[in-house]
Order: structure tokens, then C-alpha cells, then sequence
């Protein structure tokens, strides 16, 4: 989605 | 195996009620200190973060870890079937197909049994980084809850700023904009209604509506709110609940404007 952030790209997979 | 009571089903209705609509299938991981889950949603955007400690039933017993792989759906079929005031037991085995569900009534009257059969679910775990956030939010979940639907009338987002002045929740929509502003309030008759903002820097991020309102049918489990701000960074709403457990949201602020 445009302009909505990706929690992913904050979060790193374990 | 797992055999975990509570007091009263209730909390696990509200538990499941408030993340449903949010994420489907998920991994309840049990082992001696509790009952987690983790899981984002569909779209990536928000993580559901519930910790269950082992206090908070009574009596608590798990061996080995365990997930179940449950549909939440169909946990809350079998849920509805529990009284509010029943006492809920949840038992599996080691290596379990179903888990099993008892509801008692606390007269002991009536004893009801069912059990759900469990999924296989492959589920990414994100390492969620302890992060001393630069606002926190402390408030009345009525009052928070109230404010998500009123500003969700107007826009899909808002942007909620925190200065030492109070808390602001801002949006701007087709038919006009709207902004509430919130001050730190101390009440010593009710303390469930007190306001408590706790600022290193000010932050200004934007956030989905949709997602906040979401997070808000978490409002029945806890009088209080945290909300946890950093710039740049996912925010944190975050119920408390007995036992030192709780239900936290994050959400991904929203990026470019």
C-alpha cells in the first residue's frame, strides 16, 4: 500500500 | 502436556474477540512461563503481541513447548459456548491434533467439553526490539477508543503529536478536519480516568484509522492504555492485564507526508 509502512521493514524475522 | 485453568472464561473471549478480525490463524506457544502468541495481519501493517504468564492461571502446567495452531474463528465458535463467569481449562497433549476446551459453571452444575482441531501453521516470528520510546501515553480505553471513532467519521488516518503541551490526535478529511487534544490529568477519586504523559522528545507520526480502531475492541480488557510513541518507529498500544500479561498492537506509522 502507498504511504503505509511495511512492520517488516522495522521488526527483523527471528 | 498443557492443562492451564482459568478463573473466568472471560478473559480469553476478550482476548480472542478483540484480535480476530485482525489475524486468522495463529500459534498460541505455550511453555512454562505462559501462553504467547505473535502474529501481523494480512497486509503486514500491524503485529498482535499477547503474553498469557503462567500466574495468570491457577494451576498452570506445561511440560514441553507446545504450539497450537488454531483457527480463530473457529476458537471463537467454541468460545460463545462459555459463560462469561465460567472456569475454562484448555488441555493438549505433547504432540497434539486437538486441544480440548472445558467450560464449568461455577455452581459446578454443568460441565462442558469440546475440543478444536489444531492447524499447522507457519508463522514468521519477528524479534520485537526493546526500544525506550520517547512518548508515552497513558489513558482511558473508553476515551481513546472514543476519539479513533470520532476522527474515523472524517479521515482514514491521523497523525497523533506529543509535545510537553498534551497529546494531539489530528485529522483532515474530505468534509473538514478534526483534532483532540488531550492534557495529563491526575484524579484521585478516579484514577481510571487519569491522563499521564511521559515525554523525552516531542513526536509527530501518522497513523491508519482503520488499524487504531481496530486495536480499540481490546477497550473491555484493561480501564487504561498505553500508547507508545517514537518517531520513525512502529507504535505500541498496549493493554495491560492481570498477572503481569497483556495484549500489545503495533502498528507501522505511515511514511511520506
Amino acid at each position: 500500500k502507498a504511504g503505509q509502512g511495511n512492520i517488516m521493514n522495522f521488526f527483523a524475522k527471528k | 502436556m498443557l492443562e492451564a485453568r482459568l478463573e473466568q472464561a472471560e478473559l480469553l473471549k476478550k482476548v480472542v474477540d478483540a484480535i480476530k478480525d485482525l489475524v486468522q490463524d495463529c500459534n498460541f506457544d505455550c511453555n512454562d512461563s505462559g501462553v504467547a502468541l505473535q502474529a501481523m495481519d494480512n497486509s503486514h501493517v500491524a503485529l498482535v503481541s499477547m503474553m498469557l504468564k503462567s500466574e495468570a492461571f491457577s494451576p498452570f502446567r506445561c511440560d514441553r513447548n507446545i504450539a497450537l495452531g488454531i483457527n480463530l474463528s473457529s476458537l471463537t465458535k467454541v468460545l460463545r459456548c462459555a459463560q462469561n463467569n465460567d472456569i475454562l481449562t484448555v488441555k493438549a497433549e505433547d504432540a497434539p491434533d486437538v486441544v480440548n476446551l472445558m467450560f464449568e459453571s461455577s455452581d459446578s452444575d454443568r460441565l462442558s467439553e469440546y475440543d478444536i482441531k489444531l492447524m499447522d501453521i507457519d508463522q514468521e516470528h519477528l524479534g520485537i526490539p526493546e526500544t525506550e520510546y520517547a512518548a508515552t501515553v497513558t489513558m482511558p480505553s473508553p476515551e481513546f477508543q472514543r476519539i479513533c471513532r470520532d476522527l474515523s467519521a472524517l479521515s482514514e488516518s491521523v497523525s497523533i503529536e506529543c509535545t510537553k503541551e498534551g497529546v494531539k490526535f489530528a485529522c483532515n478529511g474530505d468534509i473538514g478536519s478534526g483534532a483532540v487534544t488531550l492534557r495529563s490529568h491526575s484524579d484521585v477519586e478516579n484514577p481510571d480516568q487519569n491522563i499521564k504523559i511521559d515525554l523525552t522528545e516531542p513526536v509527530a507520526l501518522t497513523f491508519s484509522l482503520k488499524y487504531l480502531s481496530n486495536f480499540c475492541k481490546a477497550s473491555g480488557l484493561a480501564k487504561s492504555v498505553n500508547i507508545c510513541l517514537s518517531n520513525e518507529v512502529p507504535l505500541l498500544v498496549e493493554y495491560g492485564l492481570a498477572a503481569n500479561s497483556y495484549l500489545r498492537f503495533y502498528l507501522a506509522p505511515k511514511i511520506g507526508d
